[in-house]
């Protein structure tokens, strides 16, 4: 039930618009403000001067802050009868006559469109239950698991759905045919899945999967027939039909890649940076930076994913019989060691289990390698002695596994989605499956998303 | 007198208490939405 | 008044931050802040009706207790280490 205290100050409009005002500015100072000042500021008790005092509330009607564990804001309350607090950490409304956050107001959820409010209340209509979570099997059309996975993975992750839902590539695109549009195909995916279910049964949520089979096939013949592929291939293959619908639907223009602003580079391309070092005089000024839209990692007789970016991170002795230092002249096999000059918000790691001997067959290394449900990616990347490199922790969003042999193989997807539940997809099957699970898994793609800086 | 040993440890529970109180307002709110708007418990 | 001037001057030179910072980072990494998540989940489960006040006073102490000892001793020495050079100075 929302606040009744709420619901009678918005009874009069002059009262309800100067209250949204002053709480979309408490929100905005919030949001804006730097870490020193949030802490010396907003979340410092006024009366106590005590910092994270438990919450901290931003008094509505007047300059005072109080905290919670010394319940100074609600003696504020009860002298002054000041009864609405803004929390200085997460801008919710708390209300101290009710004792509880104010929830189930919409227009107050929504208080930064409160001007267009007219507008939006008769023209738009709060998102559907059914679909909200956008849960649908793909029916596997015959070896196409390799896609279904890349699909599933793709269309919960928060940026590419972000980026879908936004509409920037129906809002622009002249094909409008989503089975000769590779982007279009993918919005009617996510339309179909996290759309109302009046307008889709399940044959219907087919439909754009269909699509892209179709796009795929007509872009890259490889891609036809029963043989399975592999996924990591298709992801590639993915992301840049999504880049070539951009730079179509902008006109062409010659855009580089790491300037591009598409879904593709903006959320999964980060640069490397390779130097050579001398092993003489450890020179290492000969460095080249290389954009990257995924990490292929070495598995042999590893254990942990760590392990993997430590060996990736140690760098590899080259064989290079032109090699001479230009700093000491010498001739000694140097050195190639790769760090990450700048991460992507979505990180996409390959383990790489099938070996290609030069005998000409194939093998798959079936190893299990442990990989964390969070990853500090601080400790690979470039540092300049001036720079202090901060934490940054990114957390596991989807892992896809291959069972079986090279050729003879079945993909699995498990996606965490919003609300931090993990699913596996299978084909047109979707269970429900806990995190322990997931990590037990094992992987062959794992994508993780940035989750905290510093 | 509060000491080193005392004050630190203050200082701790103040952020642990604060951390916590964030999560579970963004939780209890989050569910309280979703449960005004849909009108069930969207479990 | 004492603690209330460390914490200041703990914010103004950029401790805090490192401290709130690694706290949160190793909280997260040991699944601490999905498992306080959960705990809050559950009470609404219980009771949907429930007040944050309500929810609080169950969740508060069981989160308390569930913060590792490693990471506790980790941050708290963080802690009194800047204390030890702002009580010289």
């Amino acid at each position: 039930m929302s606040c009744p205290h709420l619901n009678q100050a918005f009874k009069n409009e002059k009262t309800r618009d100067g209250v949204l005002k002053t709480y979309n500015m408490i929100r905005y100072i919030i949001e804006h403000s730097t870490f020193q000042n949030r802490h010396l500021l907003s979340m410092r008790c006024t009366e106590c001067y005590e910092i994270n005092h438990g919450s901290t509330f931003m008094c509505l009607q007047c300059g005072f802050c109080g905290c919670w564990n010394s319940e100074h804001f609600t003696m504020h309350s009860k002298k002054v009868g000041h009864i609405f607090g803004v929390n200085s950490s997460n801008g919710l409304l708390f209300c101290f006559k009710c004792m509880d956050f104010v929830s189930g107001n919409e227009m107050l959820t929504n208080s930064m469109l409160v001007k267009y409010w007219d507008d939006i209340s008769v023209k738009t209509s709060p998102p559907s239950l059914h679909g909200r979570d956008g849960l649908c099997g793909l029916v596997n059309m015959g070896s196409t698991c390799f896609m279904s996975t890349i699909v599933q993975t793709l269309v919960h992750n928060p940026y590419v759905l972000k980026n879908s839902l936004d509409q920037h590539h129906y809002a622009h695109c002249d094909s409008d045919n989503s089975s000769a549009c590779f982007s279009c195909a993918l919005d009617t995916v996510i339309a179909n899945f996290y759309g109302p279910s009046s307008e889709s049964s399940f044959p219907s949520q087919q439909k754009g999967f269909i699509d892209l089979l179709l796009c795929s096939w007509n872009a890259n013949k490889n891609l036809a027939g029963y043989s399975q592929q592999d996924a990591h291939e298709f992801l590639q293959f993915f992301l840049n039909q999504l880049h070539s619908d951009y730079v179509r639907i902008n006109k062409n223009a010659v855009i580089k890649p790491e300037f591009c602003k598409c879904i593709a580079h903006s959320a999964f391309q980060g640069t490397l940076r390779s130097s050579i070092i001398c092993t003489e005089c450890h020179d290492g000024s000969n460095i080249k930076f290389d954009p990257m839209m995924d990490l292929s990692l070495d598995i042999n007789n590893k254990t942990t994913l760590i392990e993997c970016l430590q060996s990736f991170h140690e760098g590899e002795k080259l064989t290079d019989f032109n090699h001479k230092c230009r700093n000491c002249g010498s001739v000694q096999n140097p050195i190639k060691q790769m760090t990450i000059a700048k991460l992507p918000p979505v990180l996409v790691l390959q383990l790489k289990r099938f070996e290609h001997r030069m005998t000409g067959n194939s093998v798959k290394l079936n190893d299990f390698v442990q990989f964390p449900a969070y990853l500090n990616m601080a400790p690979f990347c470039h540092k300049e002695e001036t720079k202090h490199v901060p934490d940054l922790v990114y957390e596991l969003v989807a892992v896809i596994s291959q069972e079986g042999s090279v050729n003879q193989g079945h993909y699995t997807s498990m996606c965490k989605i919003t609300g931090g539940q993990w699913f596996r997809f299978n084909d047109s099957m979707v269970t429900s499956v806990s995190e322990e699970d997931v990590l037990r898994q094992q992987a062959y793609l794992v994508f993780y998303v940035i989750r905290q800086i510093g | 007198h509060p000491t080193i040993q005392s004050t630190s440890h203050s200082i701790f529970d103040n952020l642990i208490s604060s951390m916590i109180q964030d999560i579970v307002a963004r939780t209890t709110t989050q569910a309280h939405a979703l449960r005004f708007r849909y009108g069930i418990d969207p479990k | 008044q004492v603690k209330a001037q460390i914490q200041q001057h703990l914010v103004e030179s950029g401790n805090y931050e490192l401290i709130s910072n690694n706290l949160s980072q190793r909280l997260l990494q040991e699944g601490w802040t999905d498992q306080v998540k959960r705990l809050a989940q559950e009470e609404i489960n219980n009771d949907s009706k429930a007040t944050f006040t309500q929810i609080l006073s169950k969740v508060e102490p069981k989160a308390s207790e569930l913060v590792s000892e490693s990471t506790k001793q980790e941050i708290l020495a963080k802690i009194e280490g800047f204390l030890a050079e702002i009580v010289d100075t």
